[in-house]
């Protein structure tokens, strides 16, 4: 553990407060894509498998239930709860682009061709594109509520901190993981656009929009 | 070849 792993970690558990609250404050999943909600409940499923199998710590293991138990009330809430308020029309991208590519790559590079290294796999390719429905969603309406925006940049953070712990771990443990390091350049690139509209707009007290 | 995933990482 350091101290950019500690801060990416509290940016997701961040980004997730933000999101529950914001629905269950306001009583609705406006401009919230559930698509994208799915394809993170479902890398949880497939990453934290391990909870059963490898030990690690208890802040570990705390985190794993963490993220598995919110990202289920999250779906249950867009689809149960306020189903109504779930903004379906605008909730447009093909998840299957994303589910199919991540498969097969999942099967074709891995650490190790065994089912929990797959799937290990396939949650972290998942992880890094699974927003595109919600950036999506956004271009589609052309903005976002603050509150949406505040999730996205806390989302987005906690992956470019974790670029920061790899290149710590690779200088002060040589260790190093070219899967995880590839798929979370490729998940913090595709935030980029978001933190330059983020910075430039909503700090400024500006509701995010998007150029016409 | 990388040292891969130590399952500590979330």
């Amino acid at each position: 553990m350091n101290i950019f792993r500690l801060a990416g970690d509290l940016a997701h558990v961040f980004a997730i407060i933000i999101l529950l609250l914001k629905i269950w404050k306001t009583r609705s999943c406006a401009g919230i894509s559930g698509k994208s909600q799915i394809l993170f409940a479902l890398v949880y499923l497939t990453r934290y498998l391990d909870l059963f199998t490898t030990y690690v710590s208890l802040y570990n293991s705390v985190m794993k239930v963490l993220f598995l138990a919110s990202s289920g009330a999250t779906v249950y809430l867009m689809y149960v709860k306020f189903r109504a308020t779930y903004d379906r029309n605008h909730d447009s991208f093909r998840i299957e682009f994303l589910l199919v590519p991540c498969l097969l790559l999942s099967l074709l590079i891995n650490h190790e061709f065994t089912v929990m290294e797959v799937l290990w796999t396939f949650s972290i390719y998942l992880e890094s594109v699974a927003i595109l429905p919600q950036l999506f969603m956004v271009s589609k309406t052309g903005e976002a509520e603050s509150i949406t925006s505040h999730y996205l940049f806390a989302l987005g953070s906690y992956r470019a901190l974790y670029l920061l712990n790899w290149v710590y771990r690779y200088i002060v443990e040589s260790h190093y993981d070219l899967i995880a390091i590839f798929a979370g350049i490729v998940q913090t690139i595709l935030y980029c656009d978001f933190f330059y509209l983020y910075i430039t707009k909503v700090l400024k007290g500006k509701k995010l929009q998007l150029p016409a | 070849e990388d040292n891969g995933n130590d399952h500590d990482e979330l």
